[in-house]
């Protein structure tokens, strides 16, 4: 891997989006994973639907909370994403309103990543953004820096926020992954939060995914 | 990581209270405690109970003495005056031909755990508000704090008795920001957010994804393994 590489720099990254009062950051997360994808693969940054997942993937629970790798299945299975533009968010399910026609990227499959934070990082600067899932402890209250709470207060076996990583490098010799969240830039830095890297802090490493596109 | 507390086995002697025989060994404790800290940082005693064992080498001493933790500094995090940390500590201090030699030390912070609680208000979260100066000027100031936050967030309760309980959930949630704090090995900055008036149960039900850790993901296809370029 590279020392560093922000993915947000090179354009595949959409902005920052508020899942609201909704449990549905693992649609934010798939999303962002697939807009990634669909650039690298087809050059166009598209902003994609998450209320298309919270309405038609049955097999997810909507603002109840959901799983990526079922995520993945119902994009293949309904035939591709929505834009955000053309099935807006609303932040609570609705009777799904997917239109085959509307659809502007799909996906061919999904693959799970390496547990290694060291091969994430490598997969992540060639490959692209990543839909990873963490121990949300202490982000209620994060404000800015890289975070690194101790493994006990934020156990990898705890997960309960699917969040994507667009990029990684060191701020004064400590390394961090760049994260982006689905609470609004007036959280956190803009958005984002930092993570310390290489220590599996919070489980970062355990549900690493991405789709597929050819 | 902060544990409970527990003292270990002390015997079939009850621990005694202070007595001037004990406080020379619970000096020198804390000067081994804070060993190495600069003048401002360091703890000061608390409370100090123990027993003494003659011996054949000398006095063994086994001491339980609360240390008092300077308060926090950074005005950003540290709004409480109830930020004060107190270590409870064992010491096992053996005193030969006059010289003090420390054996064990084993400390933890004392369990300062706040329990939300609906009927709970900022007076009886802090119950002695009105008489302590410094309570009343941190009151004070979390009521400011708690303010800015509702104007920057556009907060609106329906009652006058839903914003007291939420400054209470604010307030709690400034101790657990501070303690989140105090354990963060990184560089992080805990405080303030837009989620500073929901309880922790509220913060998860809403926002969270408990799916994540309660159903078994579906097996993917392992990715193939980057080749050199």
């Amino acid at each position: 891997a590279p020392p560093e590489w922000d993915w947000r720099k090179k354009g595949a990254v959409t902005e920052v989006k508020d899942q609201g009062m909704c449990g549905s950051c693992w649609a934010f997360s798939v999303t962002g994973n697939v807009e990634g994808q669909w650039f690298l693969n087809r050059g166009t940054l598209l902003s994609l639907s998450e209320q298309e997942l919270l309405d038609c993937d049955k097999v997810d629970k909507a603002c109840l909370g959901g799983l990526p790798s079922n995520a993945y299945t119902a994009i293949e299975k309904l035939g591709g994403l929505e834009t955000e533009d053309d099935y807006s968010y609303q932040g609570h399910v609705q009777a799904c309103s997917f239109s085959a026609q509307m659809a502007k990227v799909y996906i061919n499959d999904s693959v799970e990543l390496s547990q290694n934070e060291q091969k994430l990082a490598a997969w992540l600067a060639q490959k692209g953004p990543i839909s990873v899932a963490i121990n949300a402890f202490g982000m209620q209250f994060y404000r800015h820096g890289i975070a690194h709470p101790l493994r006990p207060l934020c156990s990898p076996w705890l997960i309960d926020h699917a969040v994507l990583l667009v990029g990684y490098g060191n701020r004064s010799n400590i390394p961090f992954w760049a994260i982006k969240n689905s609470w609004g830039s007036d959280w956190g830095e803009e958005g984002y939060y930092y993570l310390h890297r290489g220590s599996g802090a919070c489980g970062v490493n355990t549900m690493a995914s991405s789709a597929v596109v050819n | 990581a902060p544990v409970p507390f527990k003292p270990r086995a002390a015997g079939a002697r009850a621990w005694e209270p202070s007595s001037p025989e004990l406080l020379a060994p619970a000096r020198f404790a804390l000067d081994e405690y804070n060993r190495g800290r600069a003048a401002g940082s360091r703890a000061v005693l608390g409370t100090v109970r123990g027993r003494v064992r003659r011996t054949a080498q000398g006095s063994l001493y086994s001491l339980e003495a609360t240390l008092e933790e300077p308060p926090c500094k950074d005005p950003l995090v540290c709004l409480l005056p109830v930020s004060k940390k107190t270590m409870l500590c064992t010491f096992e201090i053996l005193n030969e031909l006059g010289k003090h030699i420390l054996l064990r030390r084993d400390c933890g912070p004392v369990d300062t755990k706040v329990t939300d609680n609906r009927n709970e208000s900022v007076s009886s979260f802090l119950p002695q508000l009105n008489s302590d100066p410094l309570q009343q000027d941190f009151s004070m100031k979390i009521t400011s704090v708690f303010k800015d936050f509702v104007a920057t967030y556009n907060r609106t309760y329906e009652s006058e008795e839903e914003a007291q309980w939420r400054l209470s959930v604010f307030a709690r949630n400034m101790v657990r920001a501070q303690k989140i704090q105090a354990l963060d090995r990184g560089t992080a900055q805990y405080g303030v957010t837009k989620f500073s008036d929901l309880t922790e149960e509220e913060f998860h039900t809403i926002y969270l994804n408990p799916l994540l850790r309660e159903e078994p993901s579906k097996k993917m296809r392992l990715a193939k393994s980057l080749t050199d370029p």
